[in-house]
């Protein structure tokens, strides 16, 4: 299966 | 008080354009640098961040940071009532709750203005850090959204690998497979019609292309884009505006897991 991953995965909140 | 003059009325209209669909409400920040935006689609998948440059307006007045938040359809529609060639003024003043768009034909015999309802937006803002490449790719932006809209015809999901021979967009769906390979192409007569790939490690990543279409709404916008490839990370689909600034989509790869 292929998931899809959300941004804050690799980027950090500020 | 706050006072943005940009000549290139159009590429307003254009930049706004690119940015309805794919999201809602946004919060302009606009400081002495100049006037920008970060925001993420409403699944927190993809990301646009924009940057217009102080020094690309006529006239920049800012007296302090000002973060006015805008839903982005209303701000096309009033955009949409600018000519191409019309001169944009933005204005706020700083405790206001409204902004006003001025639009000034080149020769001055008409003057429109139109007031909007600023919204108080509780955005997420993401660090984003600088990042190394495995693989840029820089191509036509016409090309890069035909290869996106014909593959969305056959699958949802697109392939983009990067190798020494090329990039190459691959699909596939219920009828069959697409691959579209193109080749470095330095066309020295013609820089907008180029594909350079610069290439450190060979890459292969997998994303939705109802995102990658998306983006594609900004190819009005400039004649090249820049595909930003690494293992592992978000992809950056960079279009430059005019010598001012860029908009830049992040999109998360999927994962097989």
């Amino acid at each position: 299966d292929i998931f899809q991953r959300v941004l804050v995965e690799y980027f950090d909140s500020k | 008080m706050l006072e943005l003059r940009l000549v290139q009325g159009g590429l307003l209209k254009k930049v706004l354009e690119s940015l309805k669909d794919l999201v809602n409400d946004a919060n302009f920040d606009c400081s002495a640098s100049g006037f920008s935006l970060q925001a993420m689609d409403s699944s927190h998948v993809a990301l646009v961040a924009l940057l217009l440059r102080s020094e690309g307006f006529e006239h920049y007045r800012c007296d302090r940071n000002l973060s006015l938040g805008m839903n982005l359809n209303n701000m096309a529609k009033m955009l949409k009532c600018a000519a191409n060639d019309d001169i944009v003024t933005i204005k706020a003043d700083d405790a206001s709750d409204s902004v006003t768009f001025m639009f000034e034909s080149p020769n001055q015999d008409k003057i429109a203005d139109f007031e909007m309802k600023l919204m108080d937006i509780d955005s997420e803002h993401l660090g984003i850090p600088e990042a190394e490449f495995q693989a840029i790719v820089r191509m036509p932006s016409a090309e890069f959204a035909r290869i996106c809209k014909d593959l969305s015809t056959i699958g949802d999901t697109v392939v983009i690998s990067v190798t020494k021979e090329g990039v190459k967009f691959s699909t596939r769906g219920d009828i069959g497979t697409a691959n579209i390979v193109c080749r470095q192409n330095p066309s020295i007569d013609k820089p907008e019609e180029a594909t350079i790939i610069e290439m450190e490690e060979p890459v292969s990543l997998t994303f939705a292309l109802r995102y990658m279409n998306s983006f594609t709404k900004a190819t009005p916008l400039a004649n090249q884009v820049t595909i930003s490839l690494s293992a592992d990370l978000p992809v950056v689909v960079e279009y430059r505006v005019a010598e001012m600034g860029y908009i830049r989509f992040y999109l998360a790869p999927k994962i097989e897991e």
